[in-house]
């Protein structure tokens, strides 16, 4: 039996074998034929092209195109590996791999550190963490006082940067994590597990080549 | 949890653009 996938998604520039991306990701073949019919779903949402573009991404995420979002844009970026502004499906799948729950954790911190580290020094600074906190309470409608705000960050700051040179570094962010680990909550997609349940009419219809 | 009691990346945490699940919703 042939296989739609791979005889429709060869044609997509970007394309990667499944087995390539099964062996290099926690995903099974299956799964990343599933995960595929999500790609296709998402990367024709807008200009039917084979990439993911960031208004297709922010329409996936918030129902909405034009929705600018801070967060949401550190993770287009992050996913973009080759930096050339849109997501091919090998970078979807290598990126969500990070995301599934048999991913190493020390995986989810080191991305979750290269989130929010949003000027790419390596560390994360106090400035880039007040500005994304005022970027949450944009997005959220809170209201807290500048003064509280400031609280927030200098009290998370102290507490984080346990070397006190005014600079969160990956080990310091690590430790941090282990003492929250309610920060790594949404680095974990549970739906990853079940993907071929999510997306079935893919695995029904075709079988892998070997 | 309030967040005044939340640290500032607990409160980050919590941004929608963080929540990749709402791309698995049909």
């Amino acid at each position: 039996m042939g296989c739609l996938y791979s005889k429709n998604a060869r044609n997509v520039p970007g394309y990667e074998e499944p087995t390539v991306l099964a062996a290099e990701t926690p995903f099974t073949v299956d799964e990343v034929q599933a995960l595929y019919e999500l790609f296709k779903k998402i990367s024709s949402s807008i200009i039917d092209d084979g990439l993911i573009h960031k208004e297709e991404f922010q329409l996936a995420l918030f129902r909405n195109r034009n929705r600018r979002n801070l967060f949401a844009d550190r993770v287009f970026d992050l996913f973009d590996l080759k930096r050339n502004g849109v997501i091919e499906f090998g970078e979807f799948v290598r990126s969500l791999g990070v995301f599934h729950p048999n991913a190493p954790m020390a995986d989810k911190i080191a991305f979750a550190f290269r989130l929010y580290d949003l000027r790419h020094t390596g560390y994360i600074e106090r400035e880039e963490l007040k500005e994304m906190v005022l970027a949450l309470l944009h997005e959220s409608d809170l209201v807290l006082s500048d003064d509280v705000v400031e609280m927030i960050v200098d009290k998370t700051f102290k507490d984080a940067d346990t070397k006190g040179d005014g600079r969160i570094d990956q080990e310091e962010w690590k430790e941090f994590v282990s003492r929250y680990p309610s920060l790594m909550k949404n680095m974990t997609l549970p739906y990853l597990k079940d993907i071929t349940l999510a997306f079935p009419s893919f695995v029904l219809s075709s079988e892998v080549e070997d | 949890t309030t967040p005044l009691t939340m640290n500032a990346f607990e409160l980050i945490s919590t941004s929608q653009g963080l929540n990749l699940s709402s791309l698995f919703e049909k």
